[in-house]
């Protein structure tokens, strides 16, 4: 699959280019945490086009930012559970 | 209230259409 590119995406709609992000990260995430995938990548697709764009290029930042949401996600249903 | 946030994050699954985007009215 050929790396996504920012005038790939500028040639899409808006709802487009988070859709082709989408594809590209979730399989990234999949591989780190199969059980959150989904959750994971759309948590990050709020972010910044161009910031994502970055992400998929560089592996490392790309697991930081996964970590970082993964505990984010967590401590959102931790206070989930504690208001039933 | 928390009902809202229910449904975050807007769960991203391949091959379908994300529903975390913003509906931009034409």
């Amino acid at each position: 699959q050929e790396p996504l590119t920012a005038s790939m995406l500028a040639a899409a709609p808006p709802q487009e280019q988070k859709q082709m992000i989408g594809e590209r990260l979730y399989p990234l995430i999949h591989a780190m945490h199969p059980m959150l995938a989904g959750k994971i990548t759309g948590m990050l697709l709020e972010i910044d086009n161009s910031e994502l764009l970055l992400l998929l290029e560089s592996p490392d930042s790309l697991h930081s930012k996964i970590e970082e949401a993964v505990a984010v996600l967590q401590a959102h249903q931790a206070t989930e559970t504690s208001h039933k | 209230n928390g009902s809202s946030s229910v449904n975050w994050p807007p769960e991203f699954r391949p091959g379908e259409p994300w529903k975390g985007y913003p509906n931009i009215d034409p």
